[in-house]
Formats: C-alpha cells, structure tokens, sequence
C-alpha cells in the first residue's frame, strides 16, 4: 500500500535537503516517489530538479485558475525518475497557506497523481497554525517525522508540531500519528544524547542521526542531492539507513509534548 | 507622534537580534520603547529579558480568555525600561496566527498599553499570508523594514514581503509602506552591493549593513543584547547608526516587486 510520509520542523533546519536525499535514496530502491514541497519557499525540490526552482500550483492558479491545469503544468520528472511538486506559497498579505495546500492535493488527486510506493510531503513547522497543519488534518500526512537539531528553538518548533499531532490524532479524518524524530545535526554538544532523550520524553524514538558534513554545500553548488553527487560519501549512507528505517517503521505513536519549562530544562542538561 | 515601525524577513535572518538592539539603542537615547515579538518562535525580546522567555498573549487568552487580563500579565519591563509583548502562536494545529497578533493588539489597546514614542513589531516573513500581514493590513506597521542578507532565499522571502506591502498599500487602512531595507550580513561576496542594488530595484535602498560579528553570539551566551553586554563595540556602534537612521527616515516607498527570474540572476550576478 502507499506510504504517506511527512517531515516537519524549524525553517532552515534541514527538511528539504533530507528529504530531496530520502527520496532519492528511496528511488535508488526501484521506489515510484512522489515530493510535494509545502513550503512557501518553494524549493524543497530544487536538488532534485538540478538546481531548478519548478512552477507552483498556487502561483499557476493565481495566473489560470485550477480548471485546465494539467499533470505536465505542475508534476516535473527530477532524478532517477522522482516526481516533483510544489505547492508554492499564498497570495501575498491575504491568502492563506494551508488553503493553497489544500487545494494542491485535491489538484493532484483530480488529475489522478497523488500516487506512488511512496508519497513525500515537506512542510514549514515554524509555524503550526490551521494551515499548515493540512496535511495532518486532512489525513494525508498519515506518518510526520520531526526534523531537529539539539538547539533549544528547533525543539521548540518540534514540541509545538506534537501538539498538533496530538489534537488531531484524535479527529475521524486524523489518521496522523509520530513515526519518529530525525536529528539533522549542528554539531552542538552531546547533540546525539539531547534529541534521543526528547524523542523519548515525547513517546517517541530517534530514528536517524544525521551528521552535518561539507559535502551537502559541495553537492547544493553542484546542484544535485549528495546522494547523486557523492553517492560513495559516508552521508550519503546516512540518508540511505534513514530510507531503510522509514520503510522498516511500523511504530506510530501519539506523541506527549513538554511543557515549556521541561523543555529548557532538558537543553540545559545538556 | 508615535512612531510604528516593523521588522520582516526570513526565519533566523536576524530580526530578533536586530530588533533588540534596535531598541536597545532607542531607549538610550531617552526614548519610550515597546518591543512587540509576532514570531511563534516567542523569543524576539528574549535578550532584553536577560534570557526570559516572558509569558505569550496567545497562551495566557487560552489558558484564562482576555476579559481579566491586566496590563501586569502580559507587558514586561526589560533593559533600561524597554516594555516587551510577545504575541505568541496559534493554538497549534488549528488556530491562525493572525487572528493571535490582532488580538494582541486589540487587548493592548483596550488596556491603554499600545502606546510610547516608538513601537517596534518584529513579525516572521517566512510566510506573508494574510495572518502575517495582518500588522500591515490593520494599519499598525506604518513604516517596514526587510530584514535580508544576500542569499537568495533570503532576499526572495524580502521580495514576497515587498509584494504584500504593494498590494496593502492601496488599502484605505493601509498606510503601512516600505522604509527601507537593512543588510544582516552572512560574510557572502560583494553582500554589501548586492543588497544594495537590490533595494534600490525594488525602489528602496539600503538603510543600514550591520556586520557578522561574534560578538552577538558572546552576548547571546550573557543573555544581553550587544548594546547592553558591549556597548563600546563596533556592532554596537552599528545598531547605534541604525537607530539614528530610523529616527531621522522620512522616506517611505511603495515597493516594486521583482520577478523570480530577475531575482536569481541578480543573486547569481553578484
Ligand atoms: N546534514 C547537513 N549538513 C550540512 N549542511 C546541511 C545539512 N542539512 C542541511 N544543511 C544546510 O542547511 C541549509 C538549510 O537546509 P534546508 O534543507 O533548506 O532547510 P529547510 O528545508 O528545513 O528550511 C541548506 O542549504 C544546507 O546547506
Ligand atoms: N549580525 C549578526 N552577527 C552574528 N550573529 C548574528 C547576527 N544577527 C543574528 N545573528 C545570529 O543569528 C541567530 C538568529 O537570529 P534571530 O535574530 O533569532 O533571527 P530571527 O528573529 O530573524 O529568526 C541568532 O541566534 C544570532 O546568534
Ligand atoms: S492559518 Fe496559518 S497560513 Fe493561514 S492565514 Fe493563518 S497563519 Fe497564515
Ligand atoms: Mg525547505
Ligand atoms: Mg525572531
């Protein structure tokens, strides 16, 4: 059956290039993948599509409307075959990104191409409001893994995606639950130890540390993912564990947020 | 008159630690500060609190509604008698943050606090959907500042910001308009001239560069803004000029914002 998997966290912290490298070690595995970004941004396949930043569907509407749109106006092939979209972000100082959201994936599915073994969404979680919290509430985001670093402000942003998670786990529609959290690291101290001890003070488990390494910057002004670019690297491996560990993963849980003082109390442990 | 300024740009450009220092500087000069944080991330005057994360408008509304809130609960006297709000997030997962920062306004003006020789709003630009613009719309942010450094995902978040104050601009409420743009430097080549040039195509120009300086980060760690931990230091003197500029700015644009492919060969020319 299809996987509906998404990542969530802090902007900057790495979603994009975590997933661009997930899904393109998913398709090294003969997987049929599909990246939807949901960030305003706007580049979440940019590595996958050599350093091009695609038409979004929300820009596409705002110039034709939804009616005549086509799969080849809005899905683009990137490597090893990946299907690619972007949602792209709202009307400038009046819409709202969680209905452009929306209506991205009720395009996709109109058009029959919300498909695939896998289905990638990658979404802002700065700000966990209504809109971007789509996803999950409408049961598309069935499995959302945390995107973090040990930095006090990144766990923040991870703790606040719990509550959404929480909330809407319990809705019909919901089928939203915590598959699990993905340290992208910034090198701070005992960073490994800090985000395996929140993962498990929020009931749930880390499932993939990422180190950070230069060969990411080589890869981006190579405009490929490192994946493509370095595929012998030691990090390259670390996001292929990561596509084992996503395929292998049968825990879904509904996660337990910290109160604010928990929270600084546990960065400062550390 | 009262002064209300903003402060918009991407997630992590620099728009707390500006804004701080900003005030910091403000406030020296014998003038009534209040800093109001528009950011879920809740820690815009964090430094100005010597490290406190104040209690968030939004929370306090949930926890207890707005009716018998006083001014105690939700204004905070930081360095040097600057008054600091943070407006907080959205109930996550289902509220928007729009409706969170106009209620914080409404409550601060019921209760006679939305006053002082300047306000400063420090407000995300990640995402200017119509709940981050709601400053702009509401006709609170009259004068706005972008907040960029020369990358371009940087000045593509001051761009779309650009376009939300065009479209506000002609709004009956909408006196906000464009005061200029401030470079937060990230140690890229020729940053100044690039930022410089940008701003001057999008009909502005650049009001202040202030340098990447360790210094933030030691002050950071002494929980102080730069102004208060090393008031004799070059940065400090940068803030200091910013201030003079912001004090003495009659210039206020209406944006022209540009198109994407102008913007990357701008960022690639440089
Ligand atoms: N593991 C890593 N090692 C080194 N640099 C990284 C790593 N992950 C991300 N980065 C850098 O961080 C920047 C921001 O990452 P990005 O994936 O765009 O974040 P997000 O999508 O969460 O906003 C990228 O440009 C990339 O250079
Ligand atoms: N001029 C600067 N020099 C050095 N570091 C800076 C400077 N401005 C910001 N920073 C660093 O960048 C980080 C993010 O800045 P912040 O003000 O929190 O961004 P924003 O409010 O836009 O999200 C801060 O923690 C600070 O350490
Ligand atoms: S729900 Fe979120 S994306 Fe939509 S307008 Fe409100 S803050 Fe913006
Ligand atoms: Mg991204
Ligand atoms: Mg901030």
């Amino acid at each position: 059956t299809m996987k509906q998997i998404a990542l969530y966290g802090k902007g900057g912290i790495g979603k994009s290039t975590t997933s661009a490298n997930l899904s393109a070690a998913l398709s090294d595995q003969g997987l049929d993948i599909l990246q939807i970004g949901c960030d305003p941004k706007r580049d979440s396949t940019r590595m996958l599509m050599h350093g091009r930043l695609i038409p979004t569907v929300m820009d596409l509407v705002r110039e034709r409307g939804d009616r005549d749109l086509t799969v080849g106006d809005i899905v683009f092939e990137g490597y090893n075959g990946i299907r690619c979209v972007e949602a792209g972000g709202p009307e400038p100082g009046v819409g709202c990104a969680g209905r452009g959201i929306i209506a991205t994936f009720q395009i996709l599915e109109r058009l029959g191409a919300l498909k695939g073994d896998i289905i990638l969404y990658d979404v802002l979680g700065d700000v966990v409001c209504g809109g971007f919290a789509m996803p999950m509430r409408e049961g598309y985001a069935e499995e959302v893994y945390l995107v973090t670093s040990g930095e006090l402000m990144s766990l923040y942003a991870a703790n606040n995606i719990c509550k959404a998670i929480k909330r809407l786990s319990a809705r019909v529609k919901g089928r939203c639950r915590l598959a699990g959290v993905i340290c992208n690291a910034k090198n701070i101290e005992n960073e490994e130890e800090l985000v395996s001890d929140f993962a498990s003070r929020i009931n749930s488990r880390m499932v993939a540390f990422i180190p950070r390494d230069p060969v990411v910057q080589r890869s981006e002004l190579n405009k490929m993912t490192v994946i493509e670019y370095a595929p012998d690297s030691s990090q390259a491996a670390a996001y292929r564990t990561l596509a084992g560990s996503v395929l292998e993963n049968t825990r879904l849980d509904i996660p337990e947020p910290l109160e604010i003082d928990e929270l600084e109390s546990l960065a400062y442990e550390y």
